[in-house]
């Protein structure tokens, strides 16, 4: 968990099917 | 000839199916994960200041991060990684990724760095920017190395996925089962790239020894390529220390992995 706690935005893009277009 | 772990010789699971997959099938798919052009999308004011410098490019770079989250994703097999696995490859290779991306559109334009198709620098526009010309310099160099071997689109593919897989392979070794089976999965898709570079060079009409020559050419580009990426977080570290630049978003979260 430290891990994802960590990487919050890394975990969240590989978590989710958000697509880079709405992100940017 | 290479050792196998032992979990390799179990019966394939259902959910690999790139090992399945022939490599063009393969190149196919990496082909079509590739990123779009991503654009800055800023009134670039000419000089550039050692700030405004910084800024674009840590701007460009956080856009493209995202991007390649997604193509990450969309490479064979990559989600049925551990999450852990996942991460600790992308916190690894990030800036490789980007300056591969970087060689390869530059490839074409010598002397000149094609950070995108609204950013485009001179090797003397990093005079403004407190040690980036040699870093510059070693991505020029780079860049005329593939020009000389007349990089194809489909192994620089393999070249991008290739960086990806192994980047994190020398540094921790699996602990636990789940970690143990997430490496092995690793090891296979590593397999399947090489074999898709592999094939990607057998398509150009050379002989057997030359081929075996391109693909030891080729792969040995990415030790300088990991060696002008350390340089560069070094670089963006001392800048966001210095205060020349904020860096912010997944840019400062993959920063600070790497610190």
């Amino acid at each position: 968990s430290s891990l994802k706690e960590k990487h919050k935005i890394l975990h969240q893009l590989l978590q989710n099917n958000t697509s880079p277009g709405d992100l940017a | 000839l290479h050792l196998e772990p032992p979990l390799a010789r179990l019966p394939q699971p259902p959910h690999e199916q790139h090992a399945a997959m022939s490599p063009e099938e393969f190149i196919s798919r990496i082909m079509e994960a590739e990123p779009p052009d991503i654009y800055l999308m800023e009134d670039l004011k000419k000089p550039f200041t050692e700030a405004s410098m910084m800024m674009s490019l840590t701007n460009l770079a956080d856009k493209e991060l995202v991007f390649m989250i997604s193509w990450a994703k969309k490479i064979p097999g990559f989600v049925e990684l551990s999450l852990a696995d996942q991460i600790n490859l992308l916190k690894c290779c990030w800036l490789e990724i980007l300056m591969l991306g970087l060689i390869w559109r530059s490839v074409d334009h010598p002397g000149k760095l094609i950070f995108s198709p609204d950013f485009k620098l001179n090797r003397e526009e990093g005079q403004c920017v407190e040690g980036i010309m040699e870093i510059f310099d070693m991505l020029l160099a780079a860049t005329a190395r593939f020009r000389e071997l007349k990089l194809q689109r489909e192994e620089y593919v393999c070249l991008k996925a290739m960086i990806l897989l192994n980047s994190n392979l020398c540094s921790t070794s699996p602990q636990t089962a789940e970690e143990l089976a997430s490496r092995t999965r690793l090891l296979r898709l590593l397999d399947s790239v090489i074999d898709a570079l592999v094939w990607a060079i057998s398509k150009l009409g050379l002989s057997t020894q030359q081929q075996t020559l391109r693909l030891g050419h080729l792969t040995m580009l990415l030790s300088h390529i990991r060696h002008i990426s350390n340089k560069g977080m070094d670089h963006l570290s001392t800048m966001k220390r210095k205060n020349v630049v904020l860096v912010y978003n997944l840019l400062l979260e993959m920063l600070e992995a790497n610190i």
